[in-house]
């Protein structure tokens, strides 16, 4: 039985910061990053939208583990005027939920069914980022474990859903 | 010699669209998607970056197939009134440039590097997204060239530089 989808996971133990109102111009992703990777601050997702064009700034989205949140809002704190963000917005609050497979990325309708699941039960996807292996949709914490579940249910997968959390 | 980062990829195939300011609501991103996997349209990168907290709304910006774009823009004319997107902007001038490597993320100074080597080269980082074992930035196509040559230099990688692009 093909199963495009080999698994779910749900990473419970990263929080989300956004860093907004950057000015859209070269050297400013790596400023924010050269600073956190001085602090040995591991970064899991970075995540970038296009830019505003009438003020030609962009939010810059990433997350790091719960237990590295001090450390980084303390470098952060430093920084954001250095690098002229007008805020820092923290959420610990989330759940990293994803499917992984190999070649989901061209096979139109894994995408859309695990947005669809999520809808279906009245969960907000609150960011996504996607590879040819991993579609990750982030979501409240207490969204967490009926994700996981639906998506268990639709994929066709039997595994033992408590395995596939994190955190 | 152990090398993190083992080859660099650039695609100048894509398009990338971005459906604006759509309801931050569940359903949303299934209706997109769904319409899209409808036409078989597939789709390589999904970026959605948190919401605007004021007024509840969010853009979902995606790549595809420059060939699919036509097929693409038809759809979405259709559905950005029902999903209530105000615009769907295109950017036909972009290129993915991409490091991949096994084990990327958990290494604080990889992604920083990639970004400072882009902003020494003048290069505009317009979008970011990564996974474990890729880290990709949307350019301008015109700047495609000379960020493969950068990061080729950066992390001492000798191939042969035209075969890593497509497109
Ligand atoms: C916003 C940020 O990514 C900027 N465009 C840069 O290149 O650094
Ligand atoms: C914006 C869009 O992703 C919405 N939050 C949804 O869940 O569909």
């Amino acid at each position: 039985l093909y199963r495009p989808v080999a698994g779910v996971a749900a990473d419970l133990s990263q929080a989300r910061i956004v860093v907004c109102d950057v000015p859209d111009k070269p050297g400013v992703a790596a400023s924010l990053f050269t600073a956190l990777a001085n602090e040995n601050i591991s970064v899991d997702m970075i995540i970038q939208s296009y830019a505003r064009k009438v003020s030609n700034t962009n939010d810059i989205a990433f997350t790091v583990d719960a237990s590295d949140l001090a450390k980084t809002m303390t470098v952060l704190d430093k920084l954001k005027n250095e690098i002229g963000a007008s805020d820092v917005k923290v959420d610990d609050e989330i759940a990293k939920v994803s499917i992984v497979g190999a070649g989901m990325i061209d096979r139109p309708g894994i995408a859309s069914t695990m947005f669809e699941t999520l809808a279906r039960l009245g969960v907000n996807i609150k960011m996504i980022s996607t590879s040819e292996i991993k579609i990750s949709c982030l979501v409240e914490k207490a969204d967490a474990q009926k994700s996981l579940k639906g998506l268990h249910t639709v994929f066709n997968l039997e595994s033992d859903i408590m395995a596939d959390v994190k955190g």
